[in-house]
């Protein structure tokens, strides 16, 4: 479902060129459960944006189902990432004058849903992460780790085919992570294919596989957690 | 060194109030290293924002070196601000139209520093995070670790007697998170104190004591770590 080729990704500076991966080869099948590990600074977001079709590699193919991801109209392009995936960024990237709810409410709205509908599945969401007495703050109006729940909801609002988390549990105590990987585990029993970066081993386990890259490349794709 | 007396910190949301803190009493001991823990949304952010002098409580007085800072002219606890506290924020907040140098060379601005020396003061503290081959990027230009390791070399440049450091290593594998465990614990052996908030156990147990918070409250704050 997932396949890259010899993925290469350079950021220029000015005239210095950074290179963020050297050479990238992944194969994730449908219904995979992957954890992504690695020292910071060595790629796993780059390559995150590029599977999920957010940035294009600087050389390398990218296939999604079968497709060459660089071949695809903008149109089909925003089409797959609405419906076919949902991404919770290292960052958040909220929506910052809109609530909670409506944060999460706004990638059901390409679905054609009714706003009805929209603002039930999202209370639903939000109630599986504990979030239902903040629906009306603003983002800046919450902790944290709250926001990163909120940003873990409206990945997984739309039951997107893919969900691609990175980092979901930095900002969370125990409790909460296990309650959010709790969550990760229901959706890949019931199909849905699971990327996830991140440092924390205890969560890396709940995958059943290890990818590990190093100065942006893979050091070890196939290590069973 | 830091006391405060039944703490309160009350949020408004239109009609909705948010009580964020709901009577908190700490007393932390110069040179302590203390990590403080709980639940998401329980009021730890809110907490440290107090005692780094960023904001007030509702409720509640906060003694800082023996002075009620409430009583503080906006001067004195600008300076207090600058020379005495290193605050890592959870978010980074780093100036994003700054480079890491420059990001990091700030707060040595107020100390009356020549240039060079600032630049050279700001590059030892950014090689002890492993950032030197970073200089020049953009804080947009970064991993999110990266990022986090600049919020941190930035508290720590100006040598301030107090270091609060907001979930520092959540963004970092465990290779880096020691280096920065390691860094607060010289910081700590020559006197400063340490007041950081973590989730995770096993930085926690760098720290000599382990406050609890839960639900606005003091759950527990005496724990031995
Ligand atoms: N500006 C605000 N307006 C309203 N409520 C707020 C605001 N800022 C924070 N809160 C609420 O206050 C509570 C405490 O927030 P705080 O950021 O201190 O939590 P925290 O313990 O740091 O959590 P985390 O571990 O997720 O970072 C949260 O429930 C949050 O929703
Ligand atoms: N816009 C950019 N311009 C220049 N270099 C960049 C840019 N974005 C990222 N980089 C560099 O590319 C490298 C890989 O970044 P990436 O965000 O993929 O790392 P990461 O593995 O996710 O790290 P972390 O665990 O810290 O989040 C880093 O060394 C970073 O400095
Ligand atoms: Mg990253
Ligand atoms: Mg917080």
């Amino acid at each position: 479902i997932i396949e890259t080729t010899q993925l290469i990704k350079d950021y220029s500076l000015g005239k210095v060129k950074v290179r963020a991966l050297s050479g990238v080869d992944v194969v994730i099948q449908e219904g995979e459960f992957v954890a992504i590990m690695g020292p910071s600074g060595s790629g796993k977001s780059t390559l995150m944006h590029i599977i999920g079709c957010l940035d294009s590699p600087t050389e390398g193919q990218y296939y999604l189902d079968g497709v060459q991801v660089s071949e695809l109209h903008r149109s089909d392009l925003a089409l797959i990432r609405n419906q076919k995936i949902g991404f919770v960024f290292q960052s958040f990237n909220l929506l910052p004058h809109l609530n909670v709810l409506k944060n999460v409410e706004l990638p059901l709205m390409y679905a054609g849903m009714s706003l009805r509908k929209r603002t039930e599945k999202a209370k639903e969401v939000l109630a599986s992460v504990g979030l239902s007495d903040r629906l009306k703050h603003k983002p800046t109006e919450l902790s944290g780790g709250q926001r990163q729940r909120v940003a873990i909801a409206r990945a997984i609002v739309n039951d997107p085919a893919i969900i691609l988390a990175d980092e979901p549990t930095g900002n969370l105590d125990s409790q909460a992570g296990g309650d959010i990987l709790e969550i990760f585990t229901k959706l890949n029993n019931n199909g849905h294919t699971i990327i996830m970066v991140t440092h924390d081993r205890i969560v890396a386990d709940r995958a059943s596989r290890i990818i590990r890259i190093m100065d942006g490349k893979i050091f070890d794709g196939n290590l069973d957690s």
